[in-house]
């Protein structure tokens, strides 16, 4: 933040931060819940919402004699701009990613609604920063809710097939409540039987300290 | 309860190829090919059974993690697995161990750190599995902070040779998977002394054990540092502790890719740049994320499938009950970790491809974008790691109380996960990391 002035353009992951002037100062356009689809609508708002974060915690570090002391001072409110900034990430990856050609009936849909839904979803759960720094109103916040319910419809029918797409043998999953067969409750009995507590139906420690207490 | 039927209702009412979306997890039909190839391999043979780890004593584990690590490196040579075939082997069996270490750190320590010489010499042992590696870094007083380690390597002219000695409890090496009861060997991290002056930390391969009937060798002490959280879990792994008392090694053991002691005692800086260094912690921290996203893909199937199986109210005159997978209630916490693990394993990918991008600029000398790379992977092992850790819980908590027991995978899933949480770096120091970049941009 401190070179944004310098003429020298930041790279990579922070190269939003060469838009600081817009990115500071725009306002969301969403009008309807389906705006909320649009990857350029999402993208502009977590990256305001990073650099708003973060030209915060500067002008406040600015405010310290001592930058170092001014660090750890602020220390929280720089660890929410640096989750901001890596969430940010997450998201254009996953955006990019909906860029490229993916073959297979119905295999992009599925995943531009789970790229909305993860979105969303912080959005949601970060609506503090969203809203505190000015990036999105009260009412475009609601009509993203109205979105993420719509898209969980959509995922619903495709939930355990998009689980089966991980390829996981029962073996590495481990797990007798996620069996590929669903087949649950009797493998859960046979797992209780297993239990070296069931190998006697008396349990060892019956004749030392159970029946004492009965017949004392 | 007919679960055979509900999941095939479930599987019918999909809206997509599947087998295309397997490729597309995979990363391409290559990497799926073998990860389906090796899966079932391990899958299918009883040497690899991990139903009854949650009963098994601390030392009936360990010895069992043993077998099977043995039996598959039997495997390995019988099959003539590739490097590739071998790494997912070991990955679908599933049980942290020795190996882990020896394959994921010690072996590249020595190809990033070592000379040619060096890495002839020490690779072609380990490649075999004639020696036994691990990375000693982390001590009891410092886990993250290299800075602070305290064990010293003070060169001694006389006799060419480094004295590896621990001055202090705190500077035990402690924590190392691997280095409490198999390692034959360590890469140690310690203090480089040389004509009286410190240069700071350096890598040095120590042997720990005979290779002829593995006792500790004279000034050694090592053990397992103790059980560790859950029930199975990492207990398969002997994390151990590590004290030198004056170990003499011969000075060719520093690792002396990137700095050098003469005969002499002289230090000297290679003209390899140290920010290889932090080209390396780019890829360990890439494999984290990939690490991530496949423990919170664990999970989610095993929350998903279930919430699909279970029902729970909703049922009048007499009807079946509701599948919980179809309460908003639950989507709401279910879907954005499904979400997520897709995210990960996208963001995962990127990375990769970051990492050969930051190599290939190490090459022509162009470190420009490091300082970029090294924040941004910081910053993504903490989120990606907190927000598996959590997910997990969340997953284990969508299976109702069921998700308690050892059986359902959780238990053990969150015992195994958890450590990323604080490896490479705490978290929230990682995220001050990303912070102080940023506030330079």
């Amino acid at each position: 933040v401190s070179q944004l002035g310098s003429g020298k353009p930041p790279v990579g992951t922070t190269a939003y931060m060469a838009r600081a002037e817009h990115l500071l100062r725009c306002r969301s356009g969403v009008q309807r819940a389906e705006d909320w689809l649009k990857p350029s609508v999402v993208m502009e708002a977590f990256e305001a919402r990073s650099i708003r974060m973060a030209v915060a915690c500067a002008k406040n570090l600015g405010k310290f004699e001592n930058p170092e002391q001014g660090f750890a001072e602020l220390s929280s409110d720089l660890v929410e701009a640096a989750v901001a900034h890596c969430q940010l990430i997450v998201v254009s990856k996953f955006i990019e990613k909906l860029k490229e050609v993916i073959p297979g009936k119905g295999v992009k849909k599925q995943l531009e609604n789970l790229c909305y839904v993860y979105a969303l979803y912080l959005m949601h759960k970060h609506l503090g920063d969203f809203l505190g720094m000015g990036c999105i109103t009260s009412e475009q916040a609601s009509l993203a809710n109205v979105q993420i319910r719509s898209l969980y419809s959509q995922v619903r029918p495709n939930a355990v097939a998009l689980v089966d797409a991980f390829n996981y043998t029962d073996h590495y999953l481990g797990s007798v409540l996620g069996r590929y067969d669903g087949n649950v409750y009797p493998k859960l009995f046979e797992e209780a039987w297993k239990d070296p507590l069931n190998d006697s139906v008396v349990p060892d420690g019956y004749h030392q300290y159970i029946r004492p207490l009965l017949k004392q | 309860m007919e679960g055979d039927d509900h999941l095939a209702d479930e599987r019918n009412k999909a809206e997509f190829d599947v087998d295309d979306m397997k490729i597309v997890w995979a990363g391409s039909r290559h990497a799926f090919e073998i990860s389906d190839r090796i899966s079932s391999l391990v899958a299918s043979d009883s040497f690899f059974r991990k139903d009854h780890r949650g009963v098994l004593s601390r030392k009936e584990l360990f010895k069992n993690t043993l077998k099977k690590a043995a039996h598959a490196w039997k495997r390995i040579n019988e099959l003539r697995l590739s490097e590739e075939d071998a790494s997912r082997l070991r990955f679908f069996m599933d049980e942290p161990s020795f190996v882990d270490l020896h394959w994921g750190m010690f072996v590249p320590a020595i190809k990033g750190q070592g000379t040619e010489e060096q890495q002839k010499k020490w690779l072609t042992m380990a490649n075999r599995m004639e020696i036994i590696g691990c990375y000693a870094q982390t001590e009891l007083g410092h886990g993250s902070n290299v800075q602070g380690l305290e064990t010293t390597a003070t060169f001694d002219p006389k006799s060419d040779e480094f004295v590896i000695h621990s001055p202090t409890l705190t500077s035990a090496k402690w924590w190392p998977g691997g280095l409490g009861k198999v390692s034959t060997h360590a890469v140690v991290y310690a203090r480089l002394i040389t004509d009286g002056e410190d240069y700071g930390i350096h890598g040095f391969i120590v042997q720990l054990r005979s290779l002829d009937d593995h006792s500790p060798l004279p000034g050694i002490t090592v053990g397992d540092i103790g059980t560790k959280f859950g029930n199975g879990a990492y207990n398969s792994m002997d994390n151990g502790f590590l004290m030198f008392d004056h170990v003499r090694v011969p000075r060719d053991q520093m690792l002396m890719r990137l700095s050098k002691v003469t005969r002499e005692g002289k230090y000297m800086p290679s003209d390899v740049p140290r920010q290889l260094v932090y080209g390396t912690m780019v890829f360990v921290r890439q494999k984290i994320v990939a690490g991530a996203s496949v423990s919170l893909s664990r999970a989610v199937c095993i929350a998903t499938r279930y919430s699909a199986v279970r029902r729970q109210f909703g049922s009048q005159n007499g009807g079946r009950e509701t599948q919980v997978i179809d309460y908003k209630t639950q989507q709401n916490r279910l879907f954005p970790l499904l979400a997520s693990a897709y995210a990960f394993r996208f963001v995962g990918e990127w990375l990769k491809w970051l990492y050969s991008d930051v190599t290939q600029r190490l090459q022509a000398n162009d470190f420009s974008t490091l300082p970029e790379a090294h924040a941004c992977t910081a910053g993504l092992k903490s989120l990606t790691t907190s927000a598996t850790a959590d997910g997990i819980e969340e997953c284990r908590k969508l299976c109702g109380g069921h998700g308690y027991l050892w059986c359902s995978g959780l238990p053990e899933l969150f015992a195994v996960y958890v450590p990323a949480c604080t490896y490479e770096g705490d978290n929230v120091v990682l995220l001050l990391q990303v912070a102080r970049f940023l506030m330079k941009t």
